[in-house]
């Protein structure tokens, strides 16, 4: 599961 | 993660493998700007610094982990391989990179999201991907035309940022609280930066010649 980050792209 | 993201960390991606390519199977480093691939290494290692801290998913660590890893390797080869070294150009790789290193580093200062030792070297690492692939746009102009691996390698970089930047828009208007000037406004300087590179590139392919930029 993809935690929403502040940076969550590459 | 949306398409636009995806295929922009795939033709990142496919950039870097065409690079290592090159180098791997040609022996040789030749139309590659050795300062291109130090700031490309600086900027990896400057921005995943929370690979240890923040996980976000599997496939963000896998990818953090191949952009550090191919990034370092190709400036190891350029410099410390024995056969390759040998066919770097460094009269032609002139460009004074450590101002852009320097410049970037005191925009992040003045301009950042928090002042925080990570959100500086972040943002710091946003503009200095920006600005990144000039040595190797100045080094190609140099050297007139050049090899096909060295011209797609260009190109793919500059495909990452624009699906980068398709990635932006979709997630400006699908998510409400998006907001992410700094990468944005730098994504679409640094394609910008690519947009003279794509138009002679076209003009090569179209006229199916090999890429002539004007010195």
């Amino acid at each position: 599961l993809e935690k929403i980050s502040n940076h969550d792209e590459l | 993660m949306n398409i636009f993201r995806f295929a922009g960390d795939m033709t990142h991606l496919i950039s870097i493998l065409v690079l290592l390519l090159k180098i791997y199977a040609t022996k040789s480093c030749s139309g590659i700007s050795l300062k291109t691939q130090e700031l490309y290494a600086i900027v990896f290692v400057a921005r995943y610094l929370d690979l240890f801290t923040d996980f976000i998913s599997v496939y963000n660590t896998v990818m953090k982990l191949v952009f550090i890893g191919c990034s370092l390797a190709i400036v190891w080869c350029m410099r410390l391989h024995r056969v390759v070294r040998r066919t770097y150009n460094k009269d032609v790789d002139t460009f004074r990179h450590y101002f852009l290193v320097l410049g970037c580093f005191l925009l992040a200062l003045f301009v950042h999201e928090k002042f925080t030792f990570q959100e500086v070297l972040w943002a710091f690492s946003i503009y200095l991907e920006a600005v990144a692939i000039l040595p190797q746009l100045v080094l190609l102009q140099r050297s007139g035309n050049v090899d096909n691996l060295t011209v797609q390698y260009v190109f793919f970089l500059g495909a990452y940022r624009a699906f980068y930047i398709l990635n932006w828009i979709y997630r400006y208007l699908t998510e409400p609280h998006f907001g992410r000037w700094i990468a944005s406004v730098a994504g679409l300087v640094q394609t910008a930066l690519y947009a003279d590179f794509f138009y002679y590139y076209f003009i090569s392919w179209k006229n199916n010649a090999k890429l002539q930029l004007p010195a």
